[in-house]
C-alpha cells in the first residue's frame, strides 16, 4: 500500500539528519528551490547508497531506510570529523 | 583512513578509562577494552599501556546526549558510539553512548562492548570506515560470536598501511590448549594470497618420508578443523597448529595430543558450543574435547546417519551459524542437524549445486572469519555461503604465512 503522507515527511526528516551526519549533506536554510535540496539529497542516497553496496536509485526506498536506522558508528563514512 | 592519514608518531600508546558504564562489572568492562586493543596490537608494533590518571593518549569515557564535543548522542539505537583520530587534545578519545544497553555478550538485548570498543579504537588509531561487510571497521553495528574474534583482512590491511606489521614474533605456544573459553583475543592472520616462495618440495629417495615443507606449493591435507579458537591441519601423522595467539606455525603429531587415535585422518570438525571436535577414519569416528577422547567411541559413521553403502567420508565442517554439519563424500554432500542428532531430509545433494565454484570432490573443509574454505588438492576455495559466491582461490598452505 502507498505510505501514509505523514509516516512519509517523518521518514525525509530521518533521512536528512542521517546524510547531514554520516555523508557531509548541508540543507542551505534560505534555499529558495525545494527542487534544489531534493536533488542535492539524491546524489547524498546515492552516495549512501553506494557505500552499503544497495541498488543505487537516490530514492529514499525500503532497503535503504532499514540501513539508515541500523545500530552504528557516530564516525562519518565519507569524512573525518573537523 | 582520514584524510591526510592521521597516525600516532610512536608505537607506545597509552589509554585511560575515565568511568563506566552501570551495565557491566567494572572487570567486564576493563576486560572488554584490553581484548580490544589486543587485537590492533597483534597485527602492528603498537603496545598500549593503561593509566590511571592524568592525560592519557586514547581517554575513554561513558557519556550520553550531549557531553561536551560537537556530536552530541542520540539516545538508544542509532549511534552508539564515537572516536576521533590520532592528535592532541580530544585526538584519540572514544566515547560510548550510555543510553545504550552494554554487556560482554553477544546477545541481542545489548551490545557488545568489545566489539564497539574494538571499532572505536581503529578510529583512535586512524582507521576510517570500511564498506567491506563483515570487516571490523564497517559503520553498522553486528553481533557476532567473540569467542575466537579475528579481524577482517581489510582491517589488517588498513591498520598495516599506517603502523606495518608486528615486530618479533612472539615466544612459540605452549602445548596446553587454550582453555574453553580463551580470556586472551588477538587476531590470526587471515589467508594470504598464493605463496610467491618456492620450496624445493623433493624429498632425496634415501631418507624417509618427512614432514612437507610448510611452503610446498603442493602441499595437500587430508583433514582440517578448528579448536578453541585454533586451526590444526592433518597430513598423515603430522599436524599444523595455526592459533590466534602466537604468529609461529607449531610442528606436532597426532599422537602428541591422541596417543590412542589412529593417523591418516579422513575428515575433522568441531562444534564449538559443545567444546567437542570429531575425526573420522573409514567408516568409524572419534570425539575428543581437548585432549580427552570421549568414552565409547570408535563408532559406526552409520550412527550419523550414513547409509551402509558410505565406507568413508571425504570432509566435513559444522556452520556455526546454522548449527548443521556438511559432510562431503564424492561429488555429494549431506547436512546432519546437531540439535537434533539427525541427517536433514533431501540429502545427499551434489556439492556444485550449493557451493558456488566447488566443482570436485572436497578433501578438507573449514569456516573461520564468515568464509567456508574448500580445499581440494593444493588448492582451497574460499566461498562465501550467505552470498553463493566463490571469492577467491588460494594454495592449501595460505594460512601458513609463505
Amino acid at each position: 500500500f502507498p505510505v501514509v503522507p505523514e509516516k512519509e515527511k517523518e521518514d525525509i526528516q530521518f533521512a536528512q539528519k542521517y546524510l547531514e551526519n554520516f555523508y557531509d549533506f548541508k540543507e542551505e536554510k534560505h534555499s529558495l528551490f525545494r527542487a534544489q535540496k531534493l536533488d542535492r539529497m539524491a546524489d547524498k542516497i546515492r552516495e549512501m547508497q553506494s557505500f552499503f553496496g544497495l541498488e543505487v536509485t537516490g530514492q529514499l526506498n525500503r532497503k535503504t531506510l532499514d540501513m539508515m536506522k541500523q545500530p552504528r558508528c557516530g564516525i562519518p563514512d565519507i569524512r573525518s570529523y573537523s | 583512513t582520514f584524510p591526510h592519514s592521521p597516525k600516532w608518531k610512536k608505537e607506545d600508546v597509552t589509554y585511560r578509562i575515565l568511568n563506566y558504564t552501570p551495565d557491566m562489572l567494572q572487570a567486564d568492562v576493563e576486560e572488554a577494552i584490553a581484548r580490544a586493543f589486543q587485537l590492533w596490537s597483534s597485527v602492528t608494533p603498537l603496545r598500549f599501556t593503561r593509566l590511571y590518571g592524568g592525560q592519557a593518549d586514547i581517554m575513554i569515557s561513558f557519556a550520553a546526549g550531549f557531553h561536551g564535543d560537537f556530536y552530541s548522542f542520540d539516545g538508544p539505537g542509532g549511534t552508539l558510539a564515537h572516536a576521533y583520530p590520532p592528535s592532541s587534545g580530544i585526538g584519540g578519545d572514544a566515547h560510548f553512548d550510555e543510553d545504550e544497553n552494554w554487556t560482554k555478550f553477544t546477545t541481542h538485548s545489548g551490545f557488545n562492548l568489545f566489539l564497539v570498543a574494538a571499532h572505536e579504537l581503529g578510529h583512535s588509531l586512524g582507521l576510517g570506515h570500511s564498506n567491506v561487510f563483515g570487516a571490523l571497521m564497517y559503520p553498522v553495528y553486528m553481533a557476532r560470536d567473540t569467542r575466537d574474534y579475528q579481524l577482517h583482512q581489510d582491517d589488517i590491511d588498513g591498520i598495516q598501511a599506517l603502523y606495518g606489521p608486528p615486530r618479533e614474533s612472539p615466544v612459540l605456544p605452549t602445548k596446553a590448549f587454550p582453555p574453553q573459553e580463551p580470556t586472551e583475543l588477538t587476531t590470526a592472520e587471515a589467508p594470504t594470497e598464493t605463496s610467491s616462495r618456492e620450496e624445493t618440495t623433493e624429498n632425496t629417495p634415501s631418507k624417509p618420508p618427512s614432514r612437507p615443507e610448510d611452503c610446498d606449493p603442493h602441499l595437500t591435507f587430508d583433514a582440517i578443523t578448528t579448536l578453541r579458537g585454533e586451526i590444526l591441519f592433518f597430513k598423515g601423522s603430522y599436524v599444523w597448529r595455526k592459533s590466534p595467539y602466537f604468529s609461529e606455525i607449531e610442528h606436532d603429531t597426532i599422537s602428541s595430543f591422541w596417543p590412542s587415535l589412529v593417523a591418516g585422518f579422513d575428515a575433522a570438525y568441531e562444534v564449538d558450543k559443545t567444546d567437542r571436535v570429531l575425526f573420522f577414519k573409514d567408516n568409524q569416528y572419534w570425539a575428543v574435547s581437548g585432549y580427552s577422547i570421549e568414552s565409547g567411541f570408535p563408532k559406526p559413521i552409520q550412527n550419523l546417519g550414513f547409509p551402509t553403502n558410505i565406507r568413508k567420508i571425504d570432509a566435513a565442517v559444522h556452520d556455526h551459524n546454522t548449527k548443521k554439519t556438511y559432510f562431503f563424500v564424492g561429488n555429494k554432500y549431506w547436512s546432519y542437524n546437531e540439535n537434533t542428532k539427525s541427517m536433514e531430509r533431501g540429502y545427499p545433494r551434489k556439492i556444485a549445486a550449493d557451493f558456488h565454484g566447488i566443482g570436485h570432490t572436497v578433501d578438507a573443509a573449514l569456516q573461520k572469519n564468515g568464509y567456508f574454505y574448500f580445499f581440494h588438492g593444493s588448492n582451497q576455495y574460499e566461498v562465501d555461503i550467505k552470498r553463493k559466491k566463490l571469492i577467491r582461490t588460494m594454495k592449501s598452505n595460505s594460512w601458513f604465512n609463505c
